[in-house]
């Protein structure tokens, strides 16, 4: 464990916490992708098989990640609950548009092709690291269409780029500190997923500094 | 082993 790493899950935890606020204190959904939350579920239901099969409490680090696990999902699935059942008529349904088959079908064959060990867990485990990585395009997809949205929803998302970044000093961090540290799956798809940041800081910054709204060109 | 990638991170 170290501070980056540290931060980053904070900041994950942070970051649902501001959907959530924006949810409740909006009443609304507009402006937020019910396919990327949907997505986010299947990463946390297929990353975190192994709580069926983990003690927590081996070790401190294990009853840590448990405790974010269990809450990874359970916020997760509250957030689908609240879009498509007690917020539904104010979700932007004809706007969120993106076809999820479109990164569903590659995160599948790259977890298939690509993993560490020839087990079913350890496939699956994979799978969920190459969704995560693309698991946010419909929701940039989203904001593109609509070009302006409510700074909380923006926030969000910076907090999520964020997270994304800390959790990449966190690898650099874990490479110079540890031996053998060699984690290219994770290397590779968290560099691809911050990246797909770049674009949305840019004017997410643009906009703060002038003290608006975050609006895209 | 497991403990070669552990998937200690979240």
């Amino acid at each position: 464990m170290n501070l980056f790493r540290l931060g980053g899950d904070l900041l994950h935890v942070f970051s649902i916490f501001v959907l959530t606020l924006k949810i409740k204190t909006s009443k609304n959904v507009a402006g937020i992708s019910l396919r990327t939350q949907q997505l986010y579920l299947l990463v946390f239901c297929t990353r975190y098989l192994d709580l069926l099969f983990t003690n927590p409490f081996r070790s401190g680090l294990t009853m840590y990640n448990t405790v974010f696990k269990i809450l990874f999902i359970a916020s997760s699935a509250y957030i689908v609950y609240l879009m498509r059942k007690k917020y539904k008529q104010t979700y932007s349904v004809k706007d969120d548009t993106f076809r999820v088959e479109f990164l569903i079908v590659p995160a599948c064959l790259a977890g298939t092709l690509f993993h560490y060990r020839n087990t079913f867990f350890e496939i699956v485990w994979a799978f969920s690291i190459y969704m995560e990585s693309v698991a946010i395009i419909p929701q940039l997809y989203l904001l593109q269409k609509t070009g302006e949205v409510e700074n909380l929803t923006s926030h969000y998302i910076a907090c999520l780029g964020g997270y994304r970044a800390l959790y990449l000093l966190n690898w650099v961090w874990r490479f110079f500190t540890e031996p053998r540290y060699r984690h290219w799956i994770e290397w590779i798809a968290g560099t691809i997923q911050t990246a797909l940041y770049a674009d949305f800081f840019y004017y997410y910054f643009l906009n703060k500094t002038k003290g608006q709204k975050l609006k895209l060109p | 082993n497991q403990q070669q990638h552990g998937h200690d991170e979240l």
